[in-house]
């Protein structure tokens, strides 16, 4: 179903939800989750929004279903830390790669999916400070890498 | 049609809201 563009800030979310379909469903999860809390502060009003969130939560409770003997969906504090752990392997990939002057589509992808995760982080309550900082960091390498490739500049 | 309209939309975003806490009620 196509995302109403009152809902556009949730796309990526959603977009890493699938990607991670079959590689990481709970991650998949947590991403719609996310998606899920945001949208309705977004805009859970309109006819189309509130369409597409009855459709996102049909595929919250379904998926809900299939893995909730999985700790890490039944138990918050588990779920928290594999999301977590997993942004984190993201974030450390990236950097390592831009440490070593590597810079390519994959790193910047893993720093911009890495900042994704942990905006889904969020459903569990506070973010750190630190992992404000890392979110911060992340997205601003992965736009700054995207922008010197595409002008052609190396970047420092 | 409007106030018919307007509580059919409430009625959906209340039904959204105790889904999703119940969906985190059972986490």
């Amino acid at each position: 179903m196509a995302l109403p563009a009152q809902l556009r800030s949730i796309q990526h979310h959603l977009r890493t939800a699938q990607e991670h379909e079959n590689r990481d469903p709970v991650v998949a999860y947590y991403c719609r989750l996310y998606a899920m809390q945001t949208g309705m502060k977004l805009d859970s009003k309109t006819p189309e929004c509130r369409k597409f969130l009855v459709k996102l939560m049909d595929q919250l409770e379904s998926m809900k279903q299939e893995l909730g003997d999985n700790d890490s969906i039944s138990q918050e504090v588990v779920g928290n830390a594999h999301i977590e752990n997993y942004a984190l392997k993201m974030f450390l990939y990236a950097d390592n790669e831009d440490r070593a002057g590597r810079f390519h589509k994959n790193m910047i992808k893993s720093f911009y999916t890495a900042s994704l995760l942990l905006d889904v982080l969020s459903v569990f309550g506070e973010l750190s400070e630190e992992n404000i900082q890392h979110r911060k960091y992340a997205r601003w390498k992965a736009t700054y890498v995207h922008n010197c490739l595409k002008t052609g500049e190396t970047p420092v | 049609t409007g106030s018919v309209g307007t509580s059919v939309a409430s009625a959906e975003q209340d039904e959204l809201s105790s889904r999703l806490a119940k969906l985190r009620d059972q986490m």
